[in-house]
């Protein structure tokens, strides 16, 4: 799962 | 990653090679905004920063290698290798206006007061804005080249292509990021008039001209 921190999109 | 996303992407990514492609054919950058060109070097880079903390995938960190490079080759052709066709004269929006706010804006509303995530914020917040000196310059000279619309309509449509995909993120993941959803839905807005003057002119095979 992708931390919400973690910006997965560009 | 879902349809709608991959497609923004794409969208963004044919922006930037239209625009590149268009330089360097015409061996001009005439009609363009070196000044909306500086505002999203800007945003890659202050948005970007991850890169060196945070593996996502290979897609997300060739693509953001892309956009910051693409963008620093834009600035390098508009302002050193074809210099001479760059219009100064038109491209007067006053950057500082929008940059400005925007680090106030980032500073009050972010959702971590940490170094990256600030520099996150203010990119989401610029990104959204940073068309302006574009399109105050085609409303200047009242006109753009087509190849200079469809470079405009591709990078439109990659925002709104994005909201589609927050939509569908909401609902099948539960996932959603209430500031690049606002900052998005206001960078869409600021293209509307934009995208009906390209569907009704462009499209037609007629130029963009705006009304006297």
């Amino acid at each position: 799962k992708v931390d919400p921190e973690d910006h997965d999109e560009l | 990653m879902n349809l709608f996303r991959l497609a923004g992407d794409l969208s963004h990514l044919l922006a930037i090679i239209i625009l590149l492609i268009k330089i360097w054919k015409t061996r001009s950058c005439a009609g363009l905004s070196g000044k909306s060109q500086i505002l999203f070097a800007l945003v890659y880079i202050t948005r970007y920063l991850d890169l060196v903390t945070t593996y996502i995938s290979l897609y997300n960190s060739f693509m953001k290698v892309i956009f910051i490079s693409t963008s620093l080759a834009t600035i390098y052709l508009m302002y050193s290798k074809f210099r001479a066709t760059y219009d100064k004269n038109h491209d007067s929006f006053r950057i500082e206006f929008l940059i400005i706010p925007c680090v106030i804006l980032s500073l009050v509303i972010n959702s971590n007061f940490t170094v990256l995530e600030v520099l996150w914020t203010f990119s989401i917040y610029l990104e959204s804005v940073a068309i302006l000196p574009q399109l105050f310059l085609v409303s200047k000279t009242g006109e753009a080249e087509s190849i200079t619309s469809h470079y405009l309509f591709a990078l439109g449509s990659y925002r709104a292509l994005y909201i589609l995909n927050w939509i569908y993120r909401y609902y099948a993941e539960g996932h959603y990021e209430l500031i690049a959803i606002f900052a998005g839905c206001v960078q869409t807005i600021l293209y509307c008039d934009f995208f009906y003057l390209y569907v009704t002119k462009v499209l037609k095979g007629k130029k963009l001209q705006l009304p006297a």
